[in-house]
C-alpha cells in the first residue's frame, strides 16, 4: 500500500 | 491533514507547552516522572531519524523539531537545572524504565513493515511511545495528590492519543490503502493506558474537586 511507509504523522 | 490529526497535534503541542510552562516559570517539576520524559526523548530521537532525508511538509519538519527540542530540554531541566532539579521527586520515580526498551526493540526487529535500520527504529519508537507513560502513571498513583498543571499535562497527552485514533478512523474511510496495523494496535494500547486517569480527571472536574487518585 502506498501510504504505508510515508510516515506522514508525527 | 484532517481536523482530528490537527487537534491531536495541537493537544500534543499544548501538553508539552504546559509542562515547559510549569518547569520554566514555577521552576518546579514536582510530580513529573523523569523516566517518562527520558523515554519520550528516545521516542522522538528514534522516530525522526528521517528528519533531514524525508521531507513531508514545513509543518511536519517544524513540529518534529519542536518535539525533539522540547523533550530534550525537559530532560535537561530536570537533571541539570540548579533550581528545578531540587523539586524532582526521585524517591517516587523508581520505575526501571530502560528495561521497557528491550521488549520494544525485540518486537520492532521481528514485527515491522520493512527490515531496515530506519524502519526498525521507527517501529521501535511506536512501541516505546505506547508504554512510555507508565513511569508517570505509577508516580501519579504513588503521590496521589496531583497539581493542576500536572493533571492538565497528562490530560492533554491522553487527548492527543484519542484524537489520533479518530484521525486514523477518518483516514481509513477517506484514503485508499490506509492500513497501519502496527501504529493502530500500539496507539490503541497507549490510549487505553490513559483510561483510568481520564475517569478520575472527569470525576474531579464534574464534582469540582481537586484531582486525587485512589490508593
Amino acid at each position: 500500500a502506498k501510504a504505508h511507509l510515508d510516515h506522514d504523522e508525527l | 491533514m484532517n481536523i482530528f490529526r490537527l487537534a491531536g497535534d495541537m493537544t500534543h503541542l499544548a501538553s508539552v507547552l504546559v509542562l515547559l510552562l510549569k518547569i520554566h516559570t514555577i521552576k518546579s517539576c514536582a510530580g513529573i516522572s523523569l523516566k517518562t520524559q527520558e523515554l519520550f526523548a528516545i521516542v522522538f530521537l528514534t522516530r525522526y531519524l528521517d528528519l533531514f532525508t524525508n521531507f513531508i511538509s514545513i509543518y511536519n519538519t517544524i513540529m518534529k523539531l519542536i518535539f525533539l527540542g522540547s523533550s530534550f530540554s525537559i530532560v535537561w531541566y530536570i537533571r541539570r537545572h540548579r533550581v528545578v532539579r531540587r523539586s524532582y521527586d526521585k524517591d517516587q520515580d523508581t520505575f526501571r524504565h530502560f528495561f521497557l526498551m528491550w521488549p520494544c526493540l525485540i518486537l520492532a526487529i521481528f514485527i515491522n513493515e520493512k527490515f531496515t535500520l530506519k524502519e526498525v527504529m521507527w517501529t521501535f519508537s511506536i512501541y516505546l511511545e505506547a508504554i512510555a507513560i507508565l513511569p508517570q502513571l505509577v508516580m501519579l498513583q504513588r503521590t496521589r495528590n496531583i497539581d493542576n498543571l500536572t493533571g492538565q499535562y497528562i490530560f492533554l497527552l491522553g487527548a492527543y492519543r484519542a484524537f489520533y485514533i479518530l484521525n486514523w478512523i477518518y483516514r481509513y474511510f477517506t484514503e485508499e490503502h490506509y492500513v497501519h496495523w502496527i501504529t493502530w494496535v500500539a496507539g490503541v494500547i497507549q490510549t487505553l493506558l490513559y483510561g483510568d486517569f481520564f475517569y478520575y480527571y472527569f470525576q474531579s472536574w464534574k464534582n469540582n474537586v481537586k484531582l486525587e487518585l485512589p490508593a
